[in-house]
């Protein structure tokens, strides 16, 4: 049980309680935090160990709230083709968007700065990639970077959001989505989060950015914190789930690390939102690291929640997901997020089902709706491709149109489900029309494929337009993703089954879509008639089920404890060690990736961010004396034998050990007074004959004089020259010669003890002055002098001070 | 009134046969290869120093050859793409 209860958590982070997203101290309407943050993090999840990096215009890799958090193998600079993220500055703080949205997610927590991050223990990077010239080239590479290291990648921006542009990825980025989610996180798939646009005002239309509009992005929508439509909000039926972000002037805005090492409590729009759910994405991934790109989708649409987010259009969908085209699926509900993520069990492979109409020309008459249908099996026939039960559902369409801004489109589905693929679009006068575009939409969730799907097509002149010019639908096809079992109660996948550990959520049940596909009851029937064969890792006691969490015993290993539920392995996972006796995977102690036992010194490799200690077979976080850290063996290896500390390298040492003196890195053997060690000639070779100790062979690398001889400035001299005097320094015994007070050829001591002044100077008063004469320094004139003191000042001192001395 | 296309003097370009392969026909049409284009095999992102770096044109030479090579499977040209931050 996690407490939601704002005293509970507190951070020392100034911004904290302007944080109205994440808590509320007010008990009052404007009390704003169902998105649970609070409740994940109670239960412990803070994004350790996710990685997250922001696709924008840099970010700075050393503000205070993210230069703890900050990963350099998750950052790139694709504009500067080098590795350092930062953001170029500018008198106008042009690039300060991607360090906001960097904030939102990973901005460390408890330390006194600015705010606190929806993950404040990911790591976070930045790509920067926004600050040039942007093509095809430059968005594929940055879609790409380092897919294998990277959890998340947030992007909060796109194609003009002005009502008149369709536009998307190009053929590289669109490869580029395809192998990140076929390949990234070695095969569980990429995560990409996309802002849905800005567009609002303009009437735009978030399925005409090929971003938003992919299956392989979430695409993110915003709310104002009183669950109005924010002005800028563009509709469409790709918006998978929602957060909080600005609205009206009167509604409270985003707070966040901002450019130059401030904070911000002015970020806005949908910007805000994509890095918020990638946040609470990484909440779920340190929940359950095993989630594939698809799953988190399916969390999503499992957990966000309409709450009381207005809207007109919330309609309630044939497997019963309420959605809406302003805010998707709701509201993110981290903490019903990482409860779920927690005992998620993947959903079954993605199947493909494709579908063509004919390519008979269907003309779209002003003011008629155009009906056309594409009946199909969801391709039961084939088992590769059969959809039973869907996920997204395309459109693509070849629409020849005078202007593309007058249609509007519609996909019903067989179950009745109505998405709106296409608003109005008032600023778009293009007569290019869709030559193969993708429409996307999320609202048929769950439902069944089969059966017959309409397009209906309007086109509604907003001006006069030549009536013998029509719109024609040249082709449409029909792209249906989904799964041929049931995702959630197929055979194997069981969700939320008895033996897993169930925490309650807080004060609100999960989404239970309606009607349910299968009962509990019908599942608990289900377990106890299971007659099918067990999983090859199951034992001789047999299962009850087909899946290796269903085995009686283990031929092998068992891996996880009765809370958990257990299931059987070939080989313990990393973390774990295989204790042969007892067949059980048994946890290495924290902090051990491998080990041989529970022990703290039973160590054989370590976690991210440790290091092993070879020697005693533990993990620490620093090296002891004489190793250094090795990122890449992640091990403390030993410095070079002459070296007492060293850092990176064996050789590049910082301290040597006894018999040894440092120079530059390395540690040379010490010679005996008189002498150095020659680095080329690898021998000690003798100093300049008036030196004690040195650094090399000339009379200026001297360290101590030879006896008989003063240091003077840089060399060490029989007796000090004119200007100089004979004196002991503080903290050094050995004679020098220091310099004499200025102008003075010869002193006596330091101060003003001259005994001879240099050409042009006269000595008065064991000082020089120059040597000049005041013809008007009469009495009264002295009298002045003297009574104002001017003779002390620096300044007047050479001007009649000399004359009036000399008349007393 | 539509916007107009930028051209830049880069290119993506697919090439099988590797690096080597890439880098050769790099150097017969003029361009350097900057090597692999993210995580997609085969794609290699090439610039060419002597072709203006915008142009509201696709300047014709020598370099446009390319495109022509039979060991070239697939090149193009690359445009600026307009994008906002939201």
């Amino acid at each position: 049980y996690a407490r939601n209860d704002p005293n509970f958590v507190h951070f020392n982070d100034p911004k904290w309680s302007n944080m109205w997203y994440i808590h509320c101290t007010e008990k009052n309407s404007r009390c704003r935090s169902e998105m649970n943050i609070l409740s994940a993090w109670q239960r412990g999840y803070t994004g350790k160990n996710v990685v997250v990096t922001i696709l924008d215009d840099g970010i700075e890799r050393n503000h205070p709230d993210l230069a703890q958090n900050y990963d350099q193998l998750a950052s790139y600079d694709v504009n500067g083709n080098d590795h350092d993220p930062t953001p170029r500055y500018d008198s106008s703080n042009e690039n300060k968007h991607g360090t906001r949205c960097a904030g939102e997610v990973a901005a460390v927590a408890n330390n006194s700065h600015c705010i606190v991050g929806i993950a404040y223990n990911a790591r976070i990077g930045g790509i920067r990639m926004l600050d040039g010239d942007v093509t095809d080239v430059v968005e594929a590479k940055s879609l790409g970077i380092r897919p294998d290291y990277i959890d998340i990648y947030s992007a909060s921006w796109g194609p003009d959001d002005d009502g008149k542009t369709v536009d998307g990825p190009g053929p590289l980025a669109k490869q580029a989505f395809e192998v990140g989610i076929k390949k990234g996180r070695k095969g569980l798939g990429s995560i990409f989060v996309w802002a849905s646009g800005n567009g609002g005002r303009q009437g735009d239309h978030c399925s005409c950015d090929g971003y938003t509009n992919s299956i392989y992005t979430i695409s993110v929508s915003s709310a104002t914190e009183n669950g109005n439509k924010p002005w800028y909000l563009e509709v469409c039926s790709s918006t998978l789930a929602t957060t909080y972000s600005s609205g009206e002037f009167y509604d409270r805005k985003i707070v966040t690390t901002d450019l130059r090492q401030r904070c911000t409590d002015g970020h806005t729009g949908t910007s805000v939102s994509a890095p918020m759910v990638a946040g609470v994405i990484a909440l779920a991934l340190e929940a359950n690291p095993l989630i594939t790109w698809r799953d988190v989708q399916h969390l999503l649409v499992k957990t966000s929640s309409p709450v009381h987010l207005k809207a007109k259009d919330w309609k309630t969908n044939a497997a019963g997901y309420r959605v809406s085209h302003l805010y998707g699926f709701g509201l993110v509900d981290a903490d019903a997020m990482v409860v779920e993520a927690k005992k998620w069990r993947s959903v079954p492979p993605q199947h493909t089902c494709t579908k063509i109409s004919d390519r008979r020309t269907r003309y779209i008459r002003a003011d008629q709706k155009m009906n056309t249908t594409i009946t199909s099996t969801g391709c039961s026939g084939h088992p590769e491709q059969h959809v039973s039960y869907l996920e997204h559902v395309v459109v693509r369409v070849l629409i020849v149109h005078p202007r593309r801004g007058d249609l509007e489109i519609n996909l019903i589905s067989p179950s009745g489900t109505r998405s709106q693929l296409l608003a109005k679009r008032l600023f778009d006068n293009s007569n290019e029309g869709f030559r193969n575009w993708e429409f996307m939409t999320v609202h048929c969730w769950g439902e069944r494929a089969e059966g017959q799907w309409t397009l209906e097509i309007s086109d509604s002149p907003s001006q006069l337009r030549s009536p013998e010019v029509m719109g024609k639908l040249k082709e449409w096809t029909l792209i249906l993703y989904g799964t041929s079992e049931n995702p959630y109660y197929s055979n194997g996948s069981h969700h939320s089954r008895s033996r897993m550990l169930e925490i309650p959520s807080l004060g609100k049940d999960l989404k239970n879509p309606e009607p349910s596909p299968v009962s509990p009851q019908e599942e608990e029937e289900e377990e106890e008639e299971y007659n099918g064969s067990c999983n090859s890792e199951c034992g001789d006691q047999g299962c009850d089920g087909p899946d290796a969490d269903h085995c009686l015993n283990c031929i092998h290993f068992s891996l996880g404890n009765l809370k958990t539920g257990r299931t059987c392995v070939s080989h313990c996972p990393l973390g774990f060690f295989e204790d042969s006796s007892a067949r059980r995977c048994r946890r290495c102690h924290r902090g051990c990736e491998k080990c041989t036992g529970r022990g703290p010194s039973e160590c054989l490799s370590c976690r991210r961010g440790l290091f092993l200690y070879a020697t005693e077979s533990t993990c620490v976080e620093s090296c002891p004396v004489g190793f250094y850290a090795d990122d890449i063996q992640r091990q403390c290896l030993k410095c070079h034998e002459n070296c007492m500390k060293c850092l990176r390298d064996a050789d590049r040492c910082t301290a040597c050990s006894e018999g040894f003196s440092l120079a530059g890195m390395t540690c040379v053997p010490e010679c005996a007074n008189g002498t150095f060690f020659h680095l080329e000639e690898m021998k000690c070779s003798p100093c300049h004959f008036s030196c004690s100790t040195c650094t090399g062979p000339g009379k200026e690398e001297c360290i101590r004089c030879a006896r008989d001889f003063l240091q003077q400035d840089w060399m060490c001299v029989p007796e000090c020259s004119p200007g100089y005097y004979e004196g002991e320094t503080g903290g050094f015994h050995h004679q020098m010669c220091r310099k004499c007070e200025e102008n003075c050829l010869s002193c006596e001591g330091p101060g003003l003890t001259c005994t001879k002044c240099r050409d042009g100077y006269n000595l008065v008063s064991r000082t020089c002055i120059v040597n000049a004469t005041c013809n008007n320094a009469d009495e009264v004139f002295c009298e002045m002098v003297k009574s104002n003191r001017l003779c002390e000042k620096k300044l007047f001192r050479q001007f009649c001070c000399r004359t009036c001395l000399m008349a007393g | 009134s539509p916007s107009r296309s930028v051209y830049t003097n880069q290119w993506a370009v697919r090439i099988t046969g590797g690096r080597e392969e890439a880098d050769k026909l790099a150097s017969k049409y003029g361009y350097r290869n900057l090597g692999q284009i993210g995580g997609l095999e085969n794609h290699y992102h090439f610039h060419h120093s002597k072709v203006v770096r915008r142009s509201a044109f696709a300047t014709k030479g020598t370099h446009s050859f390319i495109h022509m090579d039979s060991k070239v499977e697939w090149a193009q040209q690359q445009v600026v793409k307009s994008r906002v931050k939201r």
